[in-house]
């Protein structure tokens, strides 16, 4: 499962 | 922080830098697409969100901002400066965007990575970009005289979402936990669209002359 905070990127 | 992924971010800044150039310097917005500068921005507000909440480096934050504002005061620029919004090219820039804008919401809401209001934005703002360009593309095509700094604007934008494919090829065998099916099919589809472009823009400098895409 996707974490929240795993969008690291822009 | 892979190398292809800071090219890519690299590349994006560039694209800004140089539509920024063009803005300030010689005032002028000529062959740049509103609606797209538009769409960015919504896209920029509904993906960086998270930036009062939760903080990532020091990188992440700048960079956020700097997408933030560069593309709120370009949408500002072609709208309200009065030098600059009189070289836009209104009549050819007749994209309808905002029926691009609902499809992307119904989508983010049918297909997200967890049904909260971060993620479905956040997924929002994946398909939204990956449309966006699609303005700035026919506008490009119905233009007869593109100037440089439009191309390489374009160029440049084009070349970023290229890198990300790259840097994701690369994490997907570095970092196995890192998969993002949303942002990778997205990607790959905006990247797609650019296809074409990038064939007459790569054969316009080859050939050293003018950049004019087929009608």
């Amino acid at each position: 499962e996707a974490e929240e905070d795993d969008h690291d990127e822009l | 922080m892979n190398l292809f992924r800071l090219a890519g971010d690299m590349t994006h800044l560039l694209s800004v830098v140089v539509l920024l150039l063009k803005i300030h310097t010689i005032k002028s917005c000529a062959g740049i697409s509103l609606k797209t500068q538009e769409l960015y921005a919504i896209v920029f507000a509904a993906r960086y969100l998270d930036l009062f909440v939760h903080f990532m480096s020091l990188y992440n934050t700048i960079m956020k901002l700097v997408f933030l504002a560069s593309s709120f005061s370009i949408v500002w620029y072609m709208r309200q400066h009065k030098i600059v919004r009189r070289t836009y090219d209104k009549e050819h820039d007749t994209f309808r965007h905002q029926f691009i804008l609902l499809p992307c919401l119904v989508l983010a809401l049918l297909i997200n990575e967890k049904f909260t209001f971060r993620e479905v934005m956040w997924a929002f703002s994946i398909y939204l970009e990956a449309v966006a360009i699609l303005p700035q593309l026919v506008l490009l095509q119905r233009t007869r005289n593109i100037d440089n700094l439009a191309g390489h604007y374009v160029f440049f934008l084009g070349a970023y979402r290229a890198l990300y494919i790259l840097n994701w090829i690369y994490r997907y065998f570095t970092e196995p936990h890192f998969v993002h099916w949303i942002s990778w099919i997205a990607g790959i589809v905006q990247t797609l669209l650019y296809a074409d472009f990038f064939y007459y823009y790569i054969t316009s400098w080859k050939n050293n002359v003018k950049l004019e895409l087929p009608a």
